[in-house]
């Protein structure tokens, strides 16, 4: 553990929670695409699944818990209790064209053909573009309300640390895991037009932030 | 080892 790492724990968890209170005190999940939170959910479901195998620390099991937890909560609340605020129709991003190149790689490219190993490296490239239907919605309506970006935010901030942690394990402890690491820079660089706007139009104005 | 590794982080 490192104190990129921790930043990055927590900058993630921070994201999270920033999404299910909004959707929570509003009573709404307009603008929130429920796919991309469902793919995220699917994410952490095939990824943790060692929780049942292998123990490494209490933080370790804790933080997986309460990933799955409030990621379950969160499309629970999209898609059940406030399911009338949410827009369907512009939440249209084509999720099989996610699903079946990331099943196809995970396939293609892992450290081990067991089944665990294959849906541990399915969770990592699918978290590399589950983000791709939020981002997908916010450009076709042209808008996004500033806390649904600031949740962008810090789920941008959080895989640009784990990047700086990875740099870190490497020069301290020689350790690196190529399929993380690519898929981790994959996943930032969606975040980079994003992070731009970001700092140019919603920090420096206030309320939405709208594209050109 | 490596799958031990890959698997301490979230």
């Amino acid at each position: 553990m490192n104190v990129f790492r921790l930043a990055g724990d927590v900058s993630h968890l921070v994201a999270i929670i920033i999404l299910l209170l909004k959707i929570w005190r509003s009573k709404s999940c307009a603008g929130i695409s429920g796919k991309s939170q469902v793919l995220f959910a699917l994410v952490f479901t095939t990824r943790y699944l060692d929780l049942f195998t292998v123990f490494i620390s209490v933080y370790n099991t804790v933080m997986k818990v309460v990933f799955l937890a409030l990621s379950y909560a969160t499309v629970y609340l999209i898609y059940m209790r406030f399911r009338n605020s949410y827009n369907s129709e512009n939440d249209t991003f084509r999720v099989e064209f996610l699903l079946v190149p990331v099943i196809g790689l995970s396939f293609l490219e892992n450290y081990a053909f067991t089944p665990l190993e294959i849906l541990w490296t399915f969770s990592i490239f699918l978290e590399a573009v589950a983000i791709m239907p939020q981002l997908f919605m916010i450009t076709k309506t042209g808008e996004a309300e500033s806390i649904t970006t600031h949740y962008l935010f810090f789920l941008g901030l959080y895989r640009a640390l784990y990047i700086a942690n990875w740099v870190w394990r490497y020069h301290t402890e020689s350790f690196y895991d190529l399929i993380a690491i690519v898929s981790g820079v994959v996943q930032t660089i969606f975040f980079c037009d994003f992070f731009y706007l970001y700092f140019t139009r919603v920090l420096r104005g206030r309320g939405k932030m709208t594209l050109p | 080892d490596r799958v031990m590794g890959g698997k301490d982080e979230l």
